[in-house]
C-alpha cells in the first residue's frame, strides 16, 4: 500500500495547525514513539509492558487523515474510514502450531476487551500479511486455493479469498471483512478467528497455509496479523477519556488533578471565600 | 469624543486589545502526555483573547444576549461585565495514541483547534 506523507510544501490555508513531526531521512515522520521506550518508567514493580509499536498501517491512516484535515476535508467521509471517528488496532496474540504437519488451519487471537459497548461498531477487518515465498515451490498445489475465515469453532463463514499458489505472489496484505464476527461477540473480550484452507476446486489436495505465505515463523512485528476496528464514539471530554484510558499511576502526570498541595490549599481558601 | 486618525484608530485613549484569535502552541511532550500520544507531539491550538466592548464588530458574531450585555456594560460598567471573548468555531485534530490495553488507536478529537473567536 502507498504511504501518505506530509510534505513540507503542503501548506494549505490551515497549515498553521500542522504538527511538527520530526522527519526521518526517508521522509517518513519519525514519530516519537516509533521505538519502544519508557521501559521501566512509572512502573515501580519493575515489570514493564513494552510500549506498542505503531503499525505502519496505523501511521499511514494517521498521516492520510491529518492531511485531509489540513485541507478541510472531514476524514470520516472517506470510504476507508467507514464514517468512524476512532480506529483501534489489535495485534495478533496467537502462536504457530510447531508440528511439521501441513498447516491447514491457523488461529488468530485478539484481546478486544478495551472496546467499549458505548461505541458504535461500524466496521472491522482482519489484515493478514502474505509473505512471498523465497523460492518457487517445486510442487505447488494445483488449481486455485480458497482461503476462508471463520470465527473459531464456528461453521459460519465470515469472508473468503481465492489465491493461485502457482503464481509467485508479491508480498502483500490480504484483508478480510470480520465486522459480523465481531458484532456477534459482545461483550467484547477475546476474538478468535480461524483461517482455513479447504482445498482447491475438485478433489485436489489441501494446501499448506505456510506454502501460501501465511506461516508465522520469522515474522517482524510489522508483519503480524492486525485486527482493525472502526467505531463511532460519542463526543467525550478529553479528561474523561484520559481518566478511563490512563488508569495507572501515570494518570496524574500532567492532568489537571496534579496540583501542588500549596495550590490546592489556595483553591480551598478561595472557594471558602466565594 | 475620540477623533479617528487616518487608520481609523482613536487618539488620546490607549486602545484595548479587541477580541481575536491568538497563537497557543500545545506541546504534548511538555504536558507529559507523550507517554501515550504518539502523534502529533505538538500542534497549534490558538486561543481567544481581548475585550468585547461597545460597539461589537459583526465579525465577532455576537449573540443577541452579548449585544445587550455589552450595551448595558457600556452604559453602566458596574451593572454587568462586558461579554466574554470565547471560541465560536472549533475544529478537530487527528491523534494517534496508545490505549490502556497497549493498542494503537487513531482518533479524531473534536474541538481541539480554535478557528474563530467571538463575543458571547
Amino acid at each position: 500500500f502507498q504511504l501518505a506523507s506530509i510534505g513540507s510544501s503542503t501548506k494549505g490555508p490551515r497549515s498553521r495547525r500542522e504538527a511538527k513531526v520530526a522527519r526521518s531521512p526517508r521522509g517518513i515522520p519519525a514519530l516519537a514513539s516509533h521505538q519502544p521506550r519508557l521501559p521501566q518508567e512509572a512502573q515501580p514493580g519493575g515489570k514493564a509492558q513494552q510500549r506498542a509499536e505503531p503499525h505502519e498501517y496505523m501511521l499511514s491512516l494517521y498521516r492520510t487523515y491529518s492531511i485531509a484535515e489540513k485541507l478541510g476535508i472531514n476524514a470520516s467521509f472517506f470510504q476507508s474510514s467507514k464514517s468512524a471517528n476512532t480506529i483501534t488496532s489489535f495485534v495478533d496474540r496467537g502462536r504457530d502450531d510447531l508440528s511439521p504437519a501441513p498447516l491447514r488451519r491457523q488461529k488468530y487471537l485478539f484481546d478486544v476487551s478495551t472496546l467499549s459497548d458505548k461505541e458504535e461498531l461500524v466496521g472491522a477487518e482482519l489484515r493478514l500479511f502474505r509473505k512471498a515465498p523465497g523460492h518457487r515451490l517445486s510442487q505447488p498445489p494445483p488449481g486455485l486455493s480458497s482461503m476462508q475465515l471463520f470465527p473459531c469453532l464456528s461453521p459460519r463463514l465470515l469472508d473468503a479469498r481465492t489465491l493461485d499458489p502457482r503464481e509467485a505472489p508479491p508480498a502483500g496484505w490480504e484483508v478480510f471483512d470480520v465486522w459480523q464476527g465481531l458484532q456477534q461477540q459482545q461483550p467484547w473480550k477475546q476474538l478468535c478467528l480461524e483461517l482455513r484452507a479447504p482445498g482447491g476446486r475438485g478433489q485436489q489436495p489441501l494446501p499448506d497455509l505456510r506454502s501460501l505465505g501465511f506461516g508465522r515463523r520469522g515474522r517482524a512485528q510489522q508483519e503480524k496479523a492486525l485486527l482493525v476496528v472502526f467505531t463511532r464514539s460519542p463526543r467525550k471530554n478529553l479528561f474523561a477519556e484520559l481518566r478511563e484510558e490512563r488508569g495507572s499511576p501515570r494518570e496524574e502526570r500532567g492532568s489537571p488533578q496534579r496540583v501542588p498541595q500549596e495550590t490546592q490549599q489556595q483553591f480551598k481558601t478561595r472557594r471558602k471565600r466565594r | 469624543t475620540a477623533f479617528a486618525n487616518r487608520h481609523g484608530k482613536r487618539h488620546g485613549k490607549k486602545s484595548r486589545l479587541r477580541c481575536s484569535k491568538k497563537p497557543l502552541h500545545v506541546n504534548f511532550k511538555e504536558l507529559g502526555w507523550d507517554d501515550w500520544i504518539i502523534a502529533p507531539l505538538e500542534y497549534e491550538a490558538y486561543h481567544c483573547e481581548g475585550v468585547c466592548d461597545f460597539p461589537l464588530r459583526s465579525h465577532l458574531e455576537p449573540t443577541n444576549h452579548a449585544i445587550i450585555q455589552t450595551l448595558m456594560n457600556s452604559m453602566d460598567p458596574s451593572s454587568t461585565p462586558p461579554s466574554c471573548c470565547v471560541p465560536t468555531k472549533l475544529t478537530p485534530i487527528s491523534i494517534l495514541y496508545i490505549d490502556a490495553g497497549n493498542n494503537v488507536v487513531y482518533k479524531q478529537y473534536e474541538d481541539m483547534v480554535v478557528e474563530s473567536c467571538g463575543c458571547r
